[in-house]
């Protein structure tokens, strides 16, 4: 499903250099379960963002289903997109005039969803994550944490084969944060893909395989000891 | 120094009302050091927009160094907060067209401070969150961790005698999360007054007085015990 070979993407400021991925090779197969922790700065946010087709390396290859998607161009991702991967960005990256309900049915809509289905879906993620009464609150209007939820609950929108969640937690209390974490490993129970990035060792821990990053290496931990 | 009686802040969304805070009494001595803890949505962050003059309350008087804010015009809030208080929001609210170093500078251009002297201190509060090396980047070439020290760096600035820190740890790894909330009790140490809402039980722990948050209800643990 994924294969990255001798990945790097650096950034220039100034006269500096920044390599924020260096010469990373990292395959996943599907239906796998990882964490990948690391220091704040370390590249976490860079590979999910590579792994999701929303960047491009700036040297090695990386393979989706197969596909060097050096080749494909950025309609082409888009689309891969939409299809097949689900995202939870750091910050959320809410429709801003859109209510909670209206973020979470958006990606039905582009995928020409009826409206009674859309509306029925987006009741049944909005309760699972617990906002279901929030759904015609605007983002401004939700505290930090329940706009982190809403984030969570468009990601599995189309119930994607690939979750990338970038600390899906990091605003929610120990007893929200791990019913959340219940609800994106239900997914990989469902044989789906999950990469979770997170600075909790105790949510790390839960991932079979474990990825560690540091300075824009990838390192990976002996699995499922400890 | 700050005094809430009976404090209510209400928000009304189509026909639903949302009590954020309901009924809060609370009194803060110069020189303390509170954490305030609660679930996702419980008010927490309405309350400190509340005492950092950033919002009004809807019923109950607020009394800032004896005076009465509802008395106060937006003006005049603004002069209080410049001068007395240092805020790190749950998400940031960087100047993204501002590097690291000028949001860091930024409150002392506006407090009328001269270039060498604000030059000097901008790299000693990069060095303290561990960011020398990233004074030129703007927001969007950082980590979230990174924008988050950053935001961190600029609330201790002008050297406020009332803190008010909103997670910010959230973003961090436990390494980093512990040096911070290091930097900010060093302000503790100086006599000076702490208000840290957290999501870390660790965390909330280290404060000598601990409030709890619950549907906008206030509640204070028995001091120090367990
Ligand atoms: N502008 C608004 N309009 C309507 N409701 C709001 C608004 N801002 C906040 N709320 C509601 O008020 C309540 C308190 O929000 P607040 O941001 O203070 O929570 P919090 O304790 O900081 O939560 P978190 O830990 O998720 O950041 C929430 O239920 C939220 O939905
Ligand atoms: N657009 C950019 N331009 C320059 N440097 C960047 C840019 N984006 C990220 N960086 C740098 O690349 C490195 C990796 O950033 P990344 O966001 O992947 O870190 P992270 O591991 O997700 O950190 P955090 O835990 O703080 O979110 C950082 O040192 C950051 O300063
Ligand atoms: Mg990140
Ligand atoms: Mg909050």
């Amino acid at each position: 499903m994924i294969r990255l070979e001798h990945v790097s993407r650096l950034y220039a400021v100034g006269d500096q250099v920044v390599h924020a991925l260096d010469d990373v090779n990292l395959v996943i197969e599907p239906g796998e379960y990882l964490s990948v922790m690391g220091p704040s700065g370390s590249g976490k946010s860079t590979l999910l963002h590579l792994l999701g087709l929303l960047d491009r390396p700036d040297r090695g290859r990386y393979l989706f289903h197969g596909e060097d998607t050096a080749r494909l161009d950025d309609r082409h991702l888009a689309r891969l997109r939409r299809r097949h991967i689900g995202f939870v960005f750091q910050f959320f990256h809410l429709v801003p005039r859109l209510s909670a309900a209206g973020n979470v049915e958006l990606p039905m809509m582009l995928d020409g969803w009826p409206l009674p289905r859309r509306r029925a879906r987006v009741r049944r993620l909005l309760e699972a994550v617990g906002l279901a009464d929030r759904a015609r609150h605007r983002p401004d209007q939700l505290s930090g944490g329940q706009r982190q939820r809403v984030a969570i609950a468009r990601a599995l929108a189309l119930d994607p084969e690939l979750v990338l969640a970038d600390e899906p937690t990091g605003n929610l209390d120990q007893a929200a944060g791990h019913e959340i974490l219940d609800l994106l490993e239900a997914v990989v129970a469902q044989g789906r893909t999950l990469v979770l990035v997170t600075h909790d060792p105790e949510l790390g821990h839960r991932a079979p395989r474990r990825l560690q990053m540091r300075d824009g290496r990838l390192f990976e931990s002996p699995g499922g000891v400890g």
